[in-house]
Order: structure tokens, then C-alpha cells, then sequence
């Protein structure tokens, strides 16, 4: 692990007793294989080491007892800096309903953790409404009501509707009718490649003004997880993210990568599949996760 | 963007960093190049080109095709969760019904909701039948009953889907060896056990690949969601490290959106 390689590298320059440049570059040089092993973004990666670099300099650690150990407590700080820099509590809207839409790429856990946010909500007092705004892929709606009944929540389908943001304009009706101050619309899979439905998740958005745009994201996403998250930000809006499959074993460095780029808080952790598996998320434990 | 360049130590960074992006990993992309560096008599750009090619090519080596000969033959589709599993049966058993064999699915992911529900959408736009239980059940024994019809009914290809599962769930892991030796006990003539494996997946992929395949001996991966803007470059690594062979892409949701791995295909996609 990294510790390890670093302590490697200071116990070979510890004999020498003055440090050059080229040994300050292979001690970071490790830092950033340890971020891309992690999936951090190369360009993420190479200017994060530069601000390590940066801290590094003013604190004298080449002359500590224990230099290894002083860098990664400057590379954990520091990454615990940017992934929790941005961190806020879910925005809920003046006056009810609030509405929260959950986006993302195929397959990164909406439909779950859909139901895993409605169930979040109705045990802190809140009377969700879910929202079946899938009409594309197979038995997506009956997913979601099976989610909603988990949750102890209704879910909003329209049988034999044919468009997404009639479905979400229509469940804001009922909302309003029911008396549910929470809406949550689960959209269906989608690249940020496809226009067309970019543009319908952007109407989609204009038509029932969300509080929170949140964007899955799938903790063992490579080097894609920026391009992804940046066009989905310029293209439909993203306010927060939710990082799905974290009680896997993947150090999860797109976190970092997607927070950095887009300037947008983590939310919510999802731990597992069942609706009770959404946890707050903890910038400190993911900056260790990272760095393995 | 690398390919009119003389081969020098910023070509080999900027190469290093195209590898990267395509998520080779740093420990290939680093192979790759220093193989690049050693190379004898690369005078022109197209011999670096050609060169970089041929290391690429060595290391997805050469295509080995699916096998469903002779029949009957099983097919298992195993991978974490949201991979593309269900779908890719789809797809497969369109292929392989467009050949003229006789289908079955079995719908043994009896724990997600509306999974077996999904499966049995699209059995019926494919025109096969399908065996399944209730949600909840034992998959072991659809697993068991989709064996019994495909030998009672003659059919020639009997597809299994499973449950997602991330590969460090021990109790679920245990789950697919048992569903595996329940195939295994049928002794099939043909049996392919097929890794999905989203193609936007990081280094994790080569752990995940690592424990599939001592769990259930992978035949095959099948690398999905090809049509987004990540490049699976993980599956050099994961040929570098496992040996496993790439079967199939996924490009798209449709049922037609499978292709057979082409390695000089996807080396040319792969190139910066
Ligand atoms: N282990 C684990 N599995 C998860 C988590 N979140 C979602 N899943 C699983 O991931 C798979 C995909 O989840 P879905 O909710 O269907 O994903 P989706 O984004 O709605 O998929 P599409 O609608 O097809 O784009 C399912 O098997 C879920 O049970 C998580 O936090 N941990
Ligand atoms: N764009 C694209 N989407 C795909 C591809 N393959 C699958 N998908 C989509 O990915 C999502 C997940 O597909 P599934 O087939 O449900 O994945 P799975 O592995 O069976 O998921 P679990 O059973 O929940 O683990 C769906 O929205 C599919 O339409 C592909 O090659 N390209
Ligand atoms: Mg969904
Ligand atoms: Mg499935």
C-alpha cells in the first residue's frame, strides 16, 4: 500500500541526509499511482499531486521522524478537503412539494435508491411521492412499486403513458391532491452521448423545478465518470450526487474525480440493495477508502 | 492526435496518458510503453503506429469465439449488480435464435425486484419460452428446472440469468459456485460461463474478474454500454493479468446490439 512504498522510498534517503528534487518527484510520483490505481482522473490526479506538492513544501516533513506517514496525513487531509468542501444537507423547496429527480447512466442504481431516498424521508417524518417516469426499459415501473412498497410509500405510474414529462407533470398533481410534500422522480438510464434524451431529461426539469438534480453515480466507474458527470451537468443541471455500490471493494476515486470537476456534494452513500441501505456521506472514510 | 509523431519521452507520456484515460490501467499502460521504447527499427510513424498495434493486439490476443456446439449447451450470466446481464440475454438469445436454434431462458435471479418480470418482457419480444418461479424462490432450483426442460423439450441452448452480485459478497459468491455445480452435476456438452462487465468500470473490474473466475471458471466476458465514451481498456488488463477472453460487446439496448469481439477492431478504437 502506499504507506509502505513511501516508507520504502524515505527509508533509502534516510542515510543521505539532504533530499533532492528528483527524491521529493518519486515520493509523489507514488502518491499519484496510488490515486489512479483508485480510479482518480488522470488530470484530477496530476493536479491533485501539485497541491500536495504545494502543502508539502511549507511543512518540513523531509526532516520529520516519520515523513512517510506526515505525507499521507497531508494527502488525506487534503482529500478529505475536497470531497467534503462542498458538503450540505438535502435542499428541500419553500413551500411544498419538494421534488427530487434522480439521473444517471444505465444500470448506476436510480430505481434503488429512488425508493432508499423515499424511504430515508418517510422515517424523518416527510409523506414522499415516488414517481415512474421509466417507460423505456422492461418492468422498470413494477421495480419502482416494488421499491415503493419497501419503502412503506406510493409510487406514481401512469399505465400506457408514452411521455416521461407528462408523467412527471401528472404526479405533481397528485401530489398536490394527496398531500405528499416530497416527490421523488426516478428517470430511465440514459447516455449523456444522447441528445434527444438529454433534452428530455432538461424539459423534464424545466417542468417540475426540482430541488435537487442527483446524479448516480457508480462507486467502481473509471476515467468515463468526468466526461459523464460534466455533460450531464452542462446539459440537464446537476445539484448533488449519490455514489451507488459503495459496500463493494472499489476504492471509488471517480468520487473525487466528479467532485473536483463539477463542484458538486456527494449527498448520500448507497451501502447495499436493500431500501434501508443509504447512508450520509462521510468525506473522511472515502479519503481513506481512496488512498487504500 | 499521437499518430503523426516521432517517438520520443513526450509521445511516450502523452501515449502513457491516452492508455490511462482509456482506463488501462497505469501498471499496462506503463507495459505498453516501455515496450514501445524497446522496439527495434521503428523509423517512420506508421511503424510506431503498426508496433503500438501489434502490442495491443498481443495483449487481447487472438479471438476466441462462443461455443454453443455441440448442443445442448448452457450459458451462464454472472456480474455485479446493474452490469447488463439480463439485457445481454436478450440480446444473445435473439442471436442465437436467428441462427436457428431452439432457446430457453431461465430466469434464476429471484431476488431483485421485477427481475424475473424484465427477463419475461423480453422472452416474449424474442418469441422464447422461459422457466421460472416465484420471486423469492430458490434459484438453484430454476437453475435445476431449466435444465430438466432444455433436455425434456430438445433444446439446443439453455440461458441462465442470475442475480447481480458484487464479487466480495462471500455468502453470495458461495450462491453462484452452488448455482455452477448444479449445471456442472447435468454434465452438458457446452457450458459458457460469461463474465458482464460494464465497460465505464475502473481497475475494480480486474478484482472482480479475479474472483468470478476462481469462483465459477469464466469462459468469456462480455463488455457492455460499449456505445457510451468509455473505451473497456480494462479488459487488456484483465487479458494481461487472467487470460480471459472477450466474447461479445455491448453497443446499445436493442436486441441487436451485440457484436462478436473483434481484437483489431477494438485495438483500433482503442488508439489514440
Ligand atoms: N450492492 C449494491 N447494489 C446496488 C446498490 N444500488 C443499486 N444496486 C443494484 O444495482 C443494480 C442496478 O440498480 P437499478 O436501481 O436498477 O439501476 P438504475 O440506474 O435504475 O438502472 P437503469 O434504470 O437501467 O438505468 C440492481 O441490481 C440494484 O439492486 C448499492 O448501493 N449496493
Ligand atoms: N447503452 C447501453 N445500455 C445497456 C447495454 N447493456 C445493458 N444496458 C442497460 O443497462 C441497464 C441495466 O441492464 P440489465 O440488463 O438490467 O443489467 P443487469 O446486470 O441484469 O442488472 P442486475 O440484474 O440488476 O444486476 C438497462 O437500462 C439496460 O438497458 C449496452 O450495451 N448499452
Ligand atoms: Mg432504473
Ligand atoms: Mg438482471
Amino acid at each position: 500500500n502506499l504507506q509502505a512504498r513511501l516508507g520504502e522510498i524515505f527509508r533509502r534517503l534516510s542515510g543521505r541526509g539532504y533530499l533532492q528534487p528528483e527524491d521529493v518527484d518519486a515520493v509523489l510520483r507514488e502518491v499519484r499511482m496510488a490515486l489512479l490505481e483508485a480510479d482518480v482522473h488522470f488530470a484530477v490526479a496530476r493536479d491533485f499531486v501539485a497541491r500536495v506538492r504545494e502543502a508539502a513544501a511549507g511543512q518540513e516533513i523531509w526532516k520529520s521522524l516519520s515523513p512517510a506517514q506526515q505525507v499521507i496525513k497531508i494527502v488525506h487531509d487534503e482529500l478529505t478537503r475536497l470531497l467534503g468542501g462542498t458538503h450540505r444537507e438535502l435542499r428541500f423547496a419553500p413551500r411544498p412539494p419538494t421534488v427530487f429527480m434522480l439521473v444517471g447512466l444505465h444500470g448506476t442504481g436510480k430505481t434503488t435508491s429512488a425508493a432508499k431516498l423515499a424511504y430515508h424521508l418517510k422515517r424523518r417524518g416527510r409523506h414522499p411521492l415516488l414517481v415512474a417516469t421509466d417507460l423505456r426499459r422492461p418492468a422498470a415501473v413494477a421495480q419502482l412499486e416494488v421499491g415503493g412498497k419497501q419503502a412503506g410509500v406510493p409510487t406514481f405510474t401512469q399505465p400506457g403513458a408514452t411521455d416521461p414529462v407528462a408523467v412527471a407533470r401528472a404526479a405533481l398533481e397528485e401530489a398536490a391532491r394527496a398531500g405528499h410534500d416530497v416527490v421523488i422522480i426516478d428517470s430511465a438510464g440514459r447516455l449523456h452521448l444522447d441528445e434527444e434524451l438529454m433534452a428530455e431529461l432538461a424539459q423534464m426539469r424545466a417542468a417540475v423545478l426540482p430541488s435537487e438534480v442527483l446524479l448516480t453515480l457508480d462507486a467502481m466507474t473509471g476515467q468515463d465518470a468526468v466526461t459523464m458527470a460534466e455533460q450531464f451537468t452542462a446539459k440537464v443541471g446537476v445539484d448533488g450526487l449519490i455514489l451507488t455500490k459503495l459496500d463493494g471493494d472499489a476504492r471509488g476515486g471517480a468520487a473525487l474525480s466528479v467532485v473536483a470537476t463539477t463542484q458538486r456534494p456527494i449527498l448520500f452513500a448507497g451501502v447495499g440493495e436493500r431500501v434501508d441501505a443509504l447512508e450520509p456521506f462521510y468525506p473522511d472514510r472515502m479519503a481513506a477508502r481512496i488512498l487504500g | 492526435a499521437l499518430a503523426g509523431r516521432a517517438i520520443d519521452d513526450t509521445y511516450l507520456a502523452e501515449l502513457e496518458e491516452a492508455l490511462i484515460l482509456a482506463d488501462m490501467g497505469a501498471a499496462t499502460a506503463m507495459e505498453v510503453t516501455s515496450r514501445l521504447r524497446a522496439a527495434r527499427g521503428l523509423r517512420t510513424t506508421a511503424d510506431v503506429q503498426a508496433a503500438l498495434r501489434r502490442i495491443l493486439l498481443d495483449l487481447t490476443g487472438p479471438a476466441v469465439p462462443f461455443q454453443v456446439e455441440p448442443p445442448p449447451a448452457v450459458v451462464l450470466a454472472l456480474g455485479v449488480n446493474g452490469s447488463g446481464k439480463t439485457t445481454t440475454i436478450a440480446k444473445l438469445a435473439y442471436r442465437l435464435r436467428g441462427e436457428g436454434r431452439k432457446v430457453l431462458l431461465a430466469a434464476a435471479d429471484t431476488f431483485r425486484a421485477a427481475a424475473i418480470d424484465q427477463l419475461a418482457i423480453w422472452a416474449q419480444r424474442v418469441g422464447v419460452e422461459m422457466v421460472r418461479h416465484q420471486p423469492g424462490g430458490d434459484p438453484g432450483a430454476v437453475v435445476f428446472d431449466g435444465l430438466q426442460a432444455m433436455r425434456a423439450r430438445g433444446m439446443d441452448v439453455l440461458i441462465v440469468d442470475t442475480a447481480g452480485r458484487l464479487h466480495t459478497k462471500v455468502n453470495l459468491m458461495e450462491e453462484l459456485r452452488k448455482l455452477n455445480r448444479i449445471i456442472a452435476r447435468d454434465a452438458p456438452p457446452t457450458v459458457e460461463r460469461l463474465l458482464v462487465l460494464d465497460a465505464a468500470t475502473g481497475q475494480n473490474a480486474i478484482s472482480q474478474a479475479r474472483l468470478f473466475h476462481e469462483a465459477v471458471d469464466v469462459t468469456g466476458i462480455v463488455l457492455t454500454k460499449l456505445d457510451g465514451t468509455a473505451k473497456g481498456g480494462i479488459v487488456l488488463a484483465i487479458a494481461r493479468d487472467l487470460k480471459l477472453p472477450v466474447k461479445f460487446l455491448g453497443t446499445g439496448e436493442r436486441l441487436d446490439d451485440l457484436t462478436p469481439f473483434d481484437p483489431e477492431a477494438f485495438v483500433d478504437a482503442l488508439l489514440p
